[in-house]
């Protein structure tokens, strides 16, 4: 299973909707501080499901809605897509292509698609468990979090290991 | 259950042991229970001392110690169980030259089997990289995307 | 006593929004009480935003705007009451090229009242030293220092 | 006031007599990952009076103190000495010049000194209160440390800008 591509339109400084595209390999993501690199991480994080606002770095969850700036008006609701290629059948979906959708409405209503067909947050969260992308794997490292697995309490760790089994 | 934690456990001793001196070009590493009677219970320490040092605290390495540490922990976990994609953001912020070398070149072989997408400042990792893409702010506050192929791309001087 | 507290908060927000515009190329700040009515029982709230961005928590500022905020703060604080001397280790790792000149501009004007101490793994900071010191490790686990004066050094290619 | 040098022998990695030379403007300490330009910035918190071992990234105090390696034999004491230029009189001291110097032993027998004179620890530590220089003064930042001013809670801020009344 590989990522195919993540959509954004409207998270956090994702105002104008943004396509990326992913190759093999390794993909190097730069640019300036502040510009929304590690903004594309916490899409990625988001859109997987995640619930701590903590991890997504905000407060209440339309933190992660553009809030607008000096020239631009606030929108009203924020969305990531990410699209998988299945045809190794990794997810346990009788698709070659599953796209994870999440939609998140300054009222605080939630929508979630896998295929565009709606589904729940725990559908997807269930979805991913065990391939190691899902929440709390170690697949994702965000900014500042590699020293965490130093510093974390022993049984954090044998957790990640069991995790691992 | 414990037989399958006990033998993931032997299989990640040997794995970190393997990443760990890669990275670091030696030193020794150890992974050990601590707590209870029960491992499924209790906790799981690491000890690592790159080389030449002495066993000592892992609170006393360096910076740039405690996050190639931390890599090699987590790049001996993607080792024993691979994952699909792997996302870093920045964790060769605090690396040295001849460390970034290393970390590369790891990565390098590890994205034969995952994706990898790495958020970084450092020219060096960026130039490890097979695709580029830039985030930029050409209107403040909204997010830009220009992707570049880094085959086009002619290394700067 | 209490007017003192507010005579030098008043100062400090005011160093506070000039030391900030000028790593940032602009911005806006602000320092708050949070807490009760009595100030010196309370706290203080930093409120700072990039150029053109809206004022949101500081939480969602990326990991290089914090790390300049805060610089942007010690600086002001540095500013109202000057010490001796300032030591800084990698305060300059999370910020980017353009960020990491416009805080070696600060140093060198804020040099001239302190003696700077920085310990640094970024180039443009190396460059904008007076002095340098290299910490070495030819034995295993034993530091060794070479002194070089900048004047003598030729800027590597 | 301004430094004048820095002295180490036996702190952490400086097995060796190493003395550091402090001139006006601005000194960068460069070095690969762990060659121990950290450990020079503990030395300077540590004989300034530190006594939180947690700041100086040990367990004990004697952590501190070289401890081998698989060619060197452990040390028996760690001292360092912090030279000041005192000729305008910021520290109240009849002296144009003002070591500090602190040792401590693997018994735990600890040894402060100003200008080779015998004192406590206390009497360093209330020397450089009010300089900005003292133990949680803003002008000595670890590594790691800067995030803190912003992370910290609001009345340590609070207290911070104190410190700076
Ligand atoms: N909901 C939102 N609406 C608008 N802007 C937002 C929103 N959430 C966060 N931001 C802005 O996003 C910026 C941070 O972006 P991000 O963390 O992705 O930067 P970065 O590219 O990773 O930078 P660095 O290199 O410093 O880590 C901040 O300036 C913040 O104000
Ligand atoms: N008491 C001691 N005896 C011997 N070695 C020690 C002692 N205390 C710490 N060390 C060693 O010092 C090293 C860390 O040094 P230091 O933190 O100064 O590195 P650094 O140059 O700041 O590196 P970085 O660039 O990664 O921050 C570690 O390898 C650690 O094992
Ligand atoms: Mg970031
Ligand atoms: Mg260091």
């Amino acid at each position: 299973m590989h990522l195919k591509r993540l959509e954004l339109c409207g998270f956090k400084t994702f105002a104008d909707r943004t396509e990326l595209e992913f190759m093999p390999g390794v993909t190097a993501v730069v640019g300036p501080n502040g510009s929304g690199k590690s903004n594309i991480a916490d899409a990625v994080q988001w859109v997987l499901g995640e619930q701590s606002m903590r991890s997504l770095r905000g407060l209440s969850s339309q933190d992660v809605i553009f809030a607008g700036t000096h020239r631009r008006k606030p929108l009203g609701f924020a969305e990531a897509h990410l699209t998988f290629d299945n045809s190794c059948g990794t997810l346990p979906l009788p698709f070659d292509e599953v796209t994870i959708s999440r939609r998140l409405f300054r009222s605080g209503e939630s929508d979630y698609r896998i295929n565009k067909v709606s589904c729940r947050l725990r559908d997807i969260v269930e979805l991913f468990l065990d391939t190691g992308i899902g929440a709390g794997a170690y697949a994702i490292i965000g900014q500042g979090e590699v020293d965490a697995v130093l510093s974390a309490k022993s049984e954090d760790r044998r957790a990640l290991v069991e995790e691992a089994a | 259950t414990r037989e399958r934690y006990l033998r993931t456990l032997e299989a990640l001793r040997a794995a970190f042991d393997e990443v760990f001196t890669r990275l670091f070009g030696g030193g020794t590493t150890s992974l050990q229970f601590s707590g209870g009677d029960d491992v499924l219970e209790g906790g799981l320490d690491i000890i690592a001392q790159p080389p030449g040092k002495k066993p000592q605290s892992l609170l006393l390495l360096s910076g740039g110690e405690r996050a190639l540490t931390a890599a090699a922990f987590l790049f001996a976990l993607l080792k024993i169980k691979p994952s699909p994609f792997v996302l870093l953001d920045e964790v060769d912020a605090p690396l040295d030259q001849g460390n970034v070398q290393r970390f590369c070149a790891l990565l390098r072989e590890f994205a034969q089997r995952s994706q990898f997408v790495v958020i970084t400042h450092n020219p060096a990792t960026t130039e490890a990289a097979d695709f580029l893409y830039g985030i930029a702010m050409p209107e403040a506050g909204v997010s830009k995307m220009v992707s570049v192929r880094l085959e086009e791309v002619p290394v700067a001087a």
